[in-house]
């Protein structure tokens, strides 16, 4: 992720991971090839649920973002895998 | 999920609520009277009708569930998920719509830590006939909680919803330009019952604890938040401090994996190495990976070099990253990467200058400083520091559970309680009353 002010921590970015594929905005690691999550990805994820989320798309895992993936929300994901990837 | 967009081929649907909230003060009809609503924002500007049914057929089954409820999509305690609907389709599950019973619906209340149910359920009926999430910010498909969105009765769906659902399903006849007033009669309606204003306070159950007059078992920092333990249950505020519910949630429910039979635990603390969490009780202790307990737990505190009897508090010292067990007047230091206790320890507590023995826990936070509880009051260390602050002991019920001082006794009750060189006995609590002024503040 591009650099901080206060770099995320490590359980902030587990969380934020876990969010982001729950939600839609990350594939998960695909379990047949192994392929993890990138780097690219995740940063376009935070940047897709931040425009979504109405903050500003910083693409980083900032207080804001943290605070509105705290926020009681649907348990449905907010972007269909096909948009997803497509956004992406 | 089905996510593509999907629609109802027929137009007459009917709903059922199956199960309903366990620990809401909503009575049946209530919940019942709400759903009806919820639905009929939808059916007020659709060809869509909804009728109520009994038995398990209904196209929209409603169902307040807790955890794990067998549908692969677990809920997971007060906050976080809070609900969800399946879409339109053939499968038995379409249109099927469940709310979280970990949190606390309410209606018409002024209670900022209740889920307003009507809200919640026009979005989740938003789902079980089509649309998806959206990102505006008026919308009621927004996928986060904003809110109570008023009276059900005067509740009007904003402009974005009413073009989407319009392109799923057309505009319904009555409210074509062209088209005569739907007569209705008043009593085709579910009565909506008034709570009376003054309704704020919350029917505990028997064996919930009071937060604002109890002393806690454990209290800890996890993923930054932190968790206050009583008995079976435990208190949950985020980074900033807020309180996620007045409500308690309940241990096993949450952090799946502790024997049922166990009523209360002694101490917690996340690793800091792994970030898994330790919980103990008595003589042997549990490790959490996020809440669900690792294989082969419980084990013996005597992992880590600790004698019989179990411990008071344990907590990690974020400036030098060591793990610090307390048992009596006694103290340990733990070396959580090399998994060995260190030498020429235990040592005593009163090392600790100020801080009372013995403890009911201890907590990092995100301040950087420390924070000790024993009975109703707490102590905190800045940093590096092995001495209380001044002006210290102060109330938890105040500064960390939402109380006023009104619910929660006064520290000067607690009084007799207070050790440590700086503070006086009778000294009348600073930060409450600068220049004279008392301090009050609003709960509710």
């Amino acid at each position: 992720a591009p650099a901080s002010p206060h770099p995320p921590a490590p359980a902030d970015i587990a969380l934020g991971v876990d969010w982001l594929t729950r939600f839609g905005y990350l594939p998960p690691p695909d379990p047949v090839t192994g392929q993890l999550q990138t780097q690219e990805e995740l940063t376009k994820a935070i940047t897709a649920m931040q425009q979504f989320g109405g903050l500003e798309a910083t693409g980083i895992l900032d207080e804001a973002t943290l605070e509105l993936m705290k926020t009681p929300r649907c348990s449905l994901p907010d972007l269909a895998e096909s948009e997803a990837r497509r956004k992406r | 999920y089905a996510q593509a967009v999907t629609k109802w081929n027929k137009r007459n649907l009917s709903w059922r609520v199956r199960t309903f909230p366990k620990e809401s003060q909503l009575g049946h009809d209530t919940v019942r009277a709400l759903m009806y609503y919820a639905l009929k924002v939808w059916s007020d500007i659709t060809p869509l009708n909804f009728h109520e049914v009994a038995g398990n057929n209904a196209d929209i089954q409603i169902d307040f569930s807790k955890a794990d409820h067998n549908d692969g999509y677990p809920f997971d305690g007060p906050g976080g998920t809070v609900a969800h609907a399946f879409f339109p389709g053939d499968h038995h599950t379409a249109g099927d719509t469940h709310f979280d019973d970990d949190e606390y619906w309410t209606f018409r209340s002024s209670d900022a830590h209740g889920m307003d149910l009507f809200a919640v359920a026009v979005h989740e009926f938003g789902h079980a006939i089509g649309l998806t999430h959206i990102s505006a910010i008026e919308s009621i498909m927004r996928p986060y909680y904003q809110g109570p969105v008023g009276d059900p009765l005067k509740y009007d769906l904003p402009y974005e919803d009413k073009v989407r659902i319009w392109q799923l399903y057309g505009v319904r006849e009555s409210v074509s330009p062209t088209a005569k007033p739907e007569v209705t009669r008043a009593d085709d309606h579910p009565i909506l019952p008034e709570l009376p204003e003054n309704h704020s306070s919350i029917p505990l159950r028997r064996d919930m604890p009071n937060r604002c007059n109890t002393h806690f078992d454990a209290v800890a920092q996890i993923r930054g938040e932190a968790f206050f333990f009583k008995g079976k249950y435990f208190w949950r505020l985020t980074r900033n401090k807020h309180l996620v519910s007045l409500q308690p949630a309940q241990i096993h429910r949450f952090w799946r994996g502790l024997p049922l039979n166990l009523d209360s635990v002694d101490a917690v603390y996340e690793r800091t190495n792994d970030h898994k969490i330790v919980f103990f009780k008595g003589d042997r202790y549990w490790v959490f990976k996020d809440n669900n307990v690792e294989e082969g737990y419980p084990r013996p505190i005597s992992d880590f070099g600790l004698p019989p009897g179990g411990i008071d508090a344990a907590f990690s010292w974020a400036h030098n990253d060591k793990t610090y067990f307390f048992k009596d007047n006694l103290y340990w230091r733990y070396d959580d990467h090399e998994r060995r206790m260190d030498p020429s320890y235990p040592s005593e507590t009163t090392l600790w200058k100020g801080i009372p023995s013995p403890l009911d826990d201890a907590m990092r936070w995100s301040d950087g400083a420390t924070y000790f509880f024993r009975g109703k009051e707490y102590w905190k260390v800045l940093d590096s520091d092995m001495e209380a602050e001044p002006g210290y002991p102060q109330s938890i019920a105040r500064d960390w559970l939402v109380c006023s001082d009104m619910q929660s006794d006064s520290p000067e009750a607690a009084g007799s309680s207070r050790t440590g060189a700086r503070s006086r006995q009778g000294q009348h609590d600073e930060s409450r009353s600068e220049n004279g002024y008392e301090v009050c503040s609003c709960t509710s």
